[in-house]
């Protein structure tokens, strides 16, 4: 095997009964994605090019819980978190709540390539992005309304748990991705 | 939670994972993704992208651990995402893609379905959502 690329765009209960334009949306969703990495591996590129223009590809499809598309926080908000490693070096960087990068994998390449860090947080993960050439978006560019009709379910049943209930009941039915 | 890892031609290896989170999630709460190690690792050995129940994938500090249980059991990668998923994480809990230092790749979750797709130099190409399609 010269070369090889597996992705996935989330796990957890996911109904079989899926309407099949629904299924069908997520599965060009896919092959778009490793169609990507195809065509850069396939022409001898790097390993970490593959999966950050990959990832992308996945941030940008509002299908998927990243990027466009991402769920709803318990404020209304949009917070996002990347991460990436090479396996050649063990360099890595990460970033945890962002708010208007549109493509957090990529400024998660960036901590990686040009800071002496591997984890940057909240406003200071803004800040980092503020001293790059990453695209920014406001933070309703990640809003769909399938998240947000989710949210509202996910809000009410949040204030329907009895004490008696543990939150983490909760939590491990509802997980997904 | 989306991600991605890959085996170049020149036998590099890499890994990346990006997420929204989960829904409704609190003020500052951070799940496995950008945790090194947890949701995201990538050494000489494997690559690992994770996706499920933050919480559980770090508990088990599961992407390296599935690195880790190759090289110092000299397992496969099949064996070494068995381990984690049978052996460490509940059912329900997780799904993780990788891909090993040989270029073999393995996608295993213990939900009932993982959106993944994969490709290899060879052709073998697999785009599944649920365990059985």
């Amino acid at each position: 095997v010269d070369w090889a690329i597996a992705l996935h765009g989330g796990a957890g209960t996911i109904s079989q009964d899926l309407p099949d334009s629904v299924k069908q949306e997520y599965y060009e969703g896919l092959e778009q994605a490793l169609r990507t990495g195809e065509l850069i591996l396939r022409d001898g590129g790097s390993a970490l090019d593959a999966v950050e223009h990959v990832v992308r590809s996945l941030e940008d499809n509002p299908r998927f819980n990243a990027g466009r598309g991402a769920v709803f926080t318990k404020e209304g908000k949009h917070e996002l978190d990347a991460a990436i490693m090479d396996g050649s070096t063990l360099g890595a960087g990460a970033l945890t709540g962002l708010t208007t990068v549109k493509n957090p994998i990529s400024l998660a390449r960036k901590v990686m390539t040009d800071s002496p860090h591997i984890l940057f947080s909240g406003e200071g993960a803004e800040t980092y992005a503020d001293e790059t050439d990453v695209e920014r978006v406001d933070n309703d560019h990640f809003h769909t309304e399938r998240r947000y009709e989710q949210w509202q379910r996910a809000q009410e049943e949040a204030r329907a748990i009895t004490p008696e209930e543990s939150i983490h009941d909760w939590i491990k039915d509802t997980k997904f991705g | 939670t989306v991600g991605a890892v890959a085996y170049d031609s020149k036998g590099n290896l890499a890994a990346a994972t990006s997420t929204g989170g989960m829904t409704n999630k609190q003020f500052g709460r951070v799940g496995d993704v950008p945790i090194i190690g947890s949701g995201t690792f990538a050494n000489h050995i494997a690559a690992i992208s994770a996706t499920g129940w933050g919480e559980q994938i770090m508990r088990n500090v599961s992407a390296n651990t599935i690195a880790n249980y190759m090289e110092f059991k000299e397992a496969s990668l099949d064996e070494a995402m068995d381990f984690i998923l049978n052996e460490r994480l509940d059912p329900g809990d997780a799904g993780f893609v990788a891909v090993d230092h040989q270029g073999n790749i393995s996608m295993k979750m213990n939900t009932t379905g993982m959106f993944r797709a994969s490709l290899n130099s060879n052709g073998d190409r697999t785009v599944m959502i649920w365990e059985d399609e």
